[in-house]
């Protein structure tokens, strides 16, 4: 049981810093956009 | 007299007893009484383990929901990016002011910084069915950037140490139009554009070099549509060119290469750095072939051969 509970952290920690991630990127993709577009507008 | 009657019953029918109350209670209430009695009977171990895997899901489907919304985004960034291209392929002369050039810079690096790192990677280890698709759009933005990329060619000049200028004398006619200090290079980087001909789309980087600061590399990026203005001058004017620096015209207009100049001498042709010329670079036939081409064109023109026979004549006839 503690080692099934100590994957269940690591996959918790792997999976919160993808979304971390993710969430950094999406905001930089979402920056990007909109200077290109408001370079269009 | 009886007040009986009209006495209010002040009781509130509080019962103690456990089982009156969950006869009392909703049907459902008590079964969920019952199931946290049962948790907290369990052990917190599996309490843990249950909020661990909630959480777990949670976050999961939080992530399946951003790359779907960052796919998206990719996708949308880079349609939007190729009509910007398009536009931009499309309208050459209109994109010439600086703050323009800022922004394409700023677009392409940011682009580079996106599609070249983070986003790749990401989708490698999550979503194996979007990564194909933005891979594709990947290839394409790259493709893209190579075709405009495709023209460009450094020519390392050198000069004087003391010569803080970024000015190159290359033959062709430069406007500067911006100028910054990037971060990897302390001397500023100087942008030019082409002004010889208002088509022209030809643009030139100067920056001194930061390994050798007496070495300054120009990048050209581009194909002059034109020819060089020298020859332009020599067509026209005979006696304009005598003092013009052959070298300028050995820059190439288009192919991609790499040639090194020295500039610490006299900018008129001499015997010493025309040999010092031909060290470094051995197609430096350039000034033969300058004079052929300023010759030729000179036989052409009619009137000036025509002088120039008067004048022999001339002299000819005054030594007699």
């Amino acid at each position: 049981k503690d080692e099934s509970m100590d994957e269940l952290e690591e996959e918790l920690r792997r999976v919160t810093a993808e979304n971390k991630k993710l969430v950094e990127m999406l905001s930089v993709v979402c920056e990007n956009y909109n200077t290109l577009r408001s370079h269009l507008v | 007299m009886d007040y009986s009657s009209s006495w209010i019953n002040t009781s509130l029918n509080l019962n103690i007893n456990p089982h009156m109350v969950h006869q009392q209670l909703p049907k459902n209430v008590v079964e969920n009484n019952f199931f946290s009695l049962e948790m907290k009977k369990s052990s917190p171990k599996e309490e843990s383990s249950g909020a661990l895997v909630e959480e777990l899901k949670r976050v999961s489907a939080e992530n399946k929901k951003l790359t779907g919304m960052l796919t998206e985004m990719c996708e949308n960034y880079n349609t939007l990016r190729n009509n910007l291209m398009d536009y931009m392929r499309k309208n050459p002369d209109k994109e010439s002011s600086p703050s323009k050039k800022r922004k394409s810079d700023e677009i392409s690096s940011s682009n580079n910084n996106l599609m070249g790192g983070e986003v790749g990677g990401v989708n490698g280890n999550n979503s194996e069915s979007s990564s194909s698709d933005e891979d594709q759009s990947c290839k394409k933005s790259m493709e893209l950037e190579t075709c405009i990329k495709a023209k460009v060619s450094r020519v390392y000049y050198k000069q004087e140490s003391s010569d803080s200028s970024l000015i190159v004398k290359d033959g062709y006619q430069w406007r500067k139009y911006g100028q910054k200090v990037t971060r990897d290079n302390p001397s500023p980087r100087a942008y030019f554009k082409c002004s010889f001909a208002p088509s022209c789309t030809v643009k030139k980087k100067v920056q001194r070099s930061v390994e050798d600061p007496s070495v300054v590399v120009a990048t050209y990026e581009g194909e002059h549509n034109h020819p060089h203005p020298s020859q332009v001058d020599s067509t026209s004017s005979a006696t304009n060119n005598r003092c013009r620096n052959p070298i300028s015209s050995a820059v190439p207009s288009s192919a991609p290469s790499t040639v090194t100049i020295d500039w610490t001498k006299s900018k008129c042709s001499n015997e010493s750095s025309s040999k010092k010329m031909m060290i470094n670079h051995p197609k430096m036939e350039v000034p033969q072939i300058l004079v052929e081409q300023m010759a030729t064109s000179l036989t052409k023109d009619l009137n000036f051969r025509a002088a120039l026979a008067a004048a022999i004549s001339g002299k000819m006839l005054h030594q007699n």
